[in-house]
């Protein structure tokens, strides 16, 4: 089982539409993926269809422990492929939480028991380094960072690295960041390539050999309620995210 | 006076692009403008060429009243602008104030005493609806919707619209929305025509008549620490900016 957080503080750099499209990729290779939506926005469990509004139960209720995990999960459009459903209420955790002991270890206790029935577990994370995304940094194993390729984005990376960092050191020693994708990559001009090269400079074999280029058709997929390779297989989106796919299993073989 | 918020929850829809680049465009209007990072990552502080990471005062000692608002203030690039720089330290505020009684009202008490030096006060919010945008949708009169022409984007704006009629209720009755600005337009598919047309329908006059075209100069300009009028004077971005900024002030007439 591979437990995987797809985190970035800096907001609009592909995190939901990576987990979504990677997530799907990696069903459609035969795995077992659950994908559990972090963040309040629940932009991936609308992505999925969900009228988020009217959700009985969410990840809200499995954080104050008012639900088993399991009792959440929901089906997509993909087999094999289970869904952790999040809403707005998810904010108030922040708050709820604040004074717990063991407030970052949640979510390692809540899914932990059914962890195993899994071959993937993805987790999209919101655009902050709070106690969601640190709960999600303290259960999982690795970490894969979505990049937009522009300059803002690459701001964010130091802080982001030295809070897997702490994590590591406090929380969960197995942590490590295993992959930086280069999302919504322009190629019509340079900006993307520097950027990209800065990066790998950086982070070397880190950085994942698959680029994911700017493809409207991702950004349109959403409305259809299903991945990209549902949506427009033939699109350069699709392509790209199962060539992600293909990279990401390799790794497989190293661990 | 006037005090605006820019602020979305959705990631990357251009929040910081806009409070730097309208704010530099009512300075050449001849108007004294404020700007105040509140997002911990400080995207706005290290856009005008501050070492974020080294800041020995910044937004983070003002919300703990240890410094008065005055002394943390910046000089920029451009005459008659201000900055009030942030960085990562005002993640930790959000978790200090958590159980304050007023916490909700410190941003007010402290800006207040300076806020009529200036003719705008424009605050660049962090992608979350937490205890810091609360705090600015207390103090502003109006706010200002970045938002991105793509379909992930229209999904948090109800629970946006519901965040300030709550704060207006509750906290600060003259805070209104006054503007939904059309940022990273795309001419080139039908994708943004369309979201645009429905956030049209919906929002009517409330939407800015300028649209901000998507246009790599702004990606690029975050190197160069300048507004995007010094940086690349005759791109679209940079005329998008000045209609935009005429557009505001032209508001004045109504308020
Ligand atoms: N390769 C791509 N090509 C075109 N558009 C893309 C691509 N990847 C993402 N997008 C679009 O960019 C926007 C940001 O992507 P997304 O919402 O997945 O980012 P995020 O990091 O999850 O954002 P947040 O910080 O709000 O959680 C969305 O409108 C999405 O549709
Ligand atoms: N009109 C535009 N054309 C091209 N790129 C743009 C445009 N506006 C913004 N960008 C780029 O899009 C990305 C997101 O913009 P920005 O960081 O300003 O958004 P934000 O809402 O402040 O993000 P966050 O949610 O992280 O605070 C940045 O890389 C920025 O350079
Ligand atoms: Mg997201
Ligand atoms: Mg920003």
């Amino acid at each position: 089982m591979r437990s995987i957080a797809l985190t970035n503080q800096k907001g609009g750099v592909a995190k939901t539409t990576t987990t979504v499209n990677l997530g799907a990729c990696l069903s459609d290779m035969g795995k077992k993926v659950l994908l559990v939506d972090l963040d309040p926005q629940g932009n991936m469990s609308s992505w999925f269809g969900l009228d988020i509004h009217s959700l009985e139960k969410s990840m809200y209720n499995v954080f104050l422990e008012e639900v088993y995990f399991e009792e959440i999960l929901k089906d997509t459009c993909v087999e094999n492929l289970t869904l952790a459903p999040s809403n707005v209420a998810l904010a108030g955790v922040e708050r709820i939480l604040a004074n717990e002991k063991e407030r970052d270890l949640i979510l390692r206790k809540r899914i932990s028991p059914v962890a195993n029935n899994y071959d993937y577990i993805l987790l999209d994370c919101p655009p902050s380094l709070g106690l969601i995304t640190v709960n999600a940094l303290t259960f999982v194993k690795e970490v894969f960072i979505p990049l937009e390729t522009k300059v803002l984005a690459l701001n964010g990376l130091v802080t982001l690295v030295n809070t897997v960092q702490v994590v590591k050191e406090r929380l969960n020693h197995k942590l490590e960041v295993t992959g930086i994708i280069a999302c919504r990559f322009d190629s019509r001009t340079n900006l993307s390539n520097e950027v990209y090269k800065q990066v790998k400079d950086r982070f070397h074999e880190k950085v994942f050999n698959t680029i994911i280029r700017e493809n409207v058709r991702l950004a349109e997929c959403p409305i259809s309620a299903k991945p990209i390779t549902l949506y427009a297989p033939e699109s350069s989106g699709a392509k790209d995210y199962i060539e992600l796919a293909k990279e990401v299993v390799e790794l497989e073989k190293n661990m």
